[in-house]
């Protein structure tokens, strides 16, 4: 199994 | 006063194409540079960077920047409504609540026009750092299509390994597993046939299949697409759309558990 992270989790909201 | 023409309506078609999978409204920020657009699908897995410069249109007016929220499915009504030859400017008044599209014929006798309310949406921006990639890959991007195609019939993800050697898109399911291999091309007629690959250190990701299907509707913007990965980071595929900018999809790859 495999986890799907968001992309949240790579970048900072501006 | 926002004015923007492009010559062809089937580019606006195609743009629109490559990013209504992903995206049901999306803010279009205008500027003197060009139109730009950021935006997540529903997930927040995914990422829509569109990028179309100022030089890239017949003609192009943006007195005050100006961000137009649009419901896509909204816009794709209007926009079948065009002849591909036919000719399209988009219209808006600073401070407005609508758009205009404007459909030309190219003999200019028939002349439609299609007023839109546009939404206020909520912009949620991600920073996005520049990034030396690990791999980047060049290929066709017919055959990305069809490889992502083919693949998603036999698992829910793909794992690309990038060498030097090439490149490898592999799936495993129930009914068994799939693994296509390209390697660099040698030489090549047409440029963009070519399949090349810039490496500074090999990169094993996976992604989940459906978001690379949804990237490859961008396929008729360009013979060419690239991928740019690098461990655990998002990867990037970029469509260069010739003489108006890109669009870039980005996409966060899975991790075991």
């Amino acid at each position: 199994t495999s986890e799907q992270p968001k992309l949240g989790s790579y970048y900072e909201y501006e | 006063m926002f004015e923007a023409r492009l010559i062809s309506s089937g580019i606006l078609k195609k743009v629109l194409d490559a990013i209504k999978d992903l995206l049901n409204e999306a803010t279009f920020d205008c500027s003197d540079s060009g139109i730009q657009l950021q935006a997540m699908d529903n997930s927040h897995v995914s990422l829509v960077s569109l990028n179309m410069r100022s030089d890239g249109f017949d003609k192009y007016r943006c007195d005050r920047n100006l961000s137009m929220g649009m419901n896509l499915a909204n816009m794709a009504k209007i926009l079948k409504c065009a002849n591909n030859t036919d000719t399209v400017t988009i219209k808006a008044q600073d401070n407005a609540d609508t758009v205009t599209f404007m459909f030309e014929s190219q003999n200019q006798e028939k002349v439609s026009d299609y007023e839109m309310k546009l939404m206020n949406l909520d912009q949620e921006h991600l920073g996005i750092p520049e990034t030396d990639y690990a791999c980047i890959v060049r290929m066709p991007s017919h055959e990305f299509a069809r490889i992502c195609r083919d693949l998603t019939q036999f698992g829910e993800s793909v794992v690309i390994t990038c060498t030097k050697e090439g490149v490898r898109f592999s799936a495993s399911g129930d009914s068994g597993s799939a693994n296509i291999k390209l390697a660099q091309t040698s030489s090549v007629d047409k440029e963009e046939e070519a399949v090349s690959i810039e490496m500074q250190e090999p990169v094993t990701l996976t992604f989940a299949c459906q978001y690379l299907n949804s990237f490859t509707k961008a396929t008729p913007l360009s013979p060419q697409v690239s991928l740019s990965m690098s461990a655990d980071v998002p990867l990037v595929v970029e469509y260069q759309i010739p003489d108006l900018g890109h669009i870039r999809y980005y996409l966060a790859p899975k991790i075991e558990e």
